[in-house]
């Protein structure tokens, strides 16, 4: 494809990106670096500030049956309650990057059957590399940069929610030393959702052309925005393999929650996506 | 289809908020 094809390409990839992701990494980065000029961001460090921060975090939360609840004593309610908070914004993230994903040249023309085998195994790696730009070695934000929550904190809850999170820090203090920014982001997630070798897909070829296209454009505009950065291109694909680990690890983690948690129940949208997943 | 059925939705709908 001509380089100005690629060009339109990304540029139309990053405005679907800030159209359908609420929170962009420019605007993580100021709130974690502290430039946004209001100290608005709460901090959850402890149980005490996990329960005053829970009012943030009641965005569309799935009610919890009390009943259930009130066997387990108090701290258990609180890791199960923000679990559950923690579902909904997945289940709400899940909505943004299927929007984000229509938005690719071509992929509504895909077999509808692929276009939901793609999303089924692309979205929680697409949700794991966004979750990046918020992370610090420090802390995450959550809540759309409302809060900021410590490492130190979610490495406290009981197992094996405490081990939830430890893989996606390591994982995102590293991707972060490539410093990508928002429009490269855009292409980098369009290239994992446009994966050929995806199990279970009908018609394999449209794909691969497509994230053919997509990776031309991003090899391009790596180039442009980054020419210093030696190699990458390269890097970036390179990562692509520790994030199907990371899921993978994800993945056995909350069938494992499902199987000890008695009062754990999935949401809907997200038990589909885990169904028969690896 | 109906393994999937939130995730059809979803694809199928336009961008207005679906009921999750």
């Amino acid at each position: 494809p001509e380089a100005a094809d690629l060009r339109a390409l990304a540029r139309h990839l990053y405005e679907a990106y800030l159209k359908y992701f609420p929170l962009t990494k420019a605007k993580a980065r100021a709130i974690l670096s502290g430039k946004t000029g209001d100290n608005a961001t709460f901090v959850i460090h402890d149980m005490k500030s996990l329960m005053e921060g829970e009012q943030f975090l009641n965005c569309r939360q799935i009610p919890i049956q009390e009943h259930h609840i009130s066997g387990q004593g108090p701290t258990n309610a609180v890791e199960l309650r923000f679990f559950h908070s923690c579902q909904s914004r997945s289940a709400e993230a899940v909505r943004e990057v299927t929007e984000f994903a229509k938005s690719i040249p071509g992929f509504t023309d895909l077999d509808l059957n692929d276009q939901v085998t793609l999303l089924k195994y692309g979205v929680i790696e697409v949700l794991i590399i966004m979750m990046a730009p918020l992370m610090n070695k420090d802390g995450t934000l959550i809540s759309y940069g409302q809060i900021f929550m410590t490492r130190e904190f979610l490495k406290s809850l009981r197992k094996p929610f405490c081990q939830m999170m430890e893989p996606k820090f390591e994982f995102s203090v590293k991707f972060n030393t490539l410093e990508l920014d928002d429009s490269d982001m855009a292409l980098f997630l369009a290239v994992i959702i446009l994966s050929g070798d995806r199990p279970g897909l009908l018609n394999v070829k449209p794909i691969e052309q497509l994230q053919e296209t997509v990776l031309h454009a991003l090899e391009l505009q790596l180039k442009l925005n980054h020419p210093d950065s030696l190699q990458l291109f390269a890097k970036l694909l390179q990562k692509m393999t520790d994030l199907r680990q990371i899921v993978t690890d994800h993945v056995h983690l909350l069938q494992l929650l499902k199987k000890t948690e008695v009062d754990m129940c999935l949401h809907p949208l997200l038990q589909e996506i885990m169904k028969d997943l690896y | 289809k109906e393994k999937h059925k939130i995730l059809h939705q979803l694809l199928q709908n336009s961008t207005s908020p679906v009921d999750l």
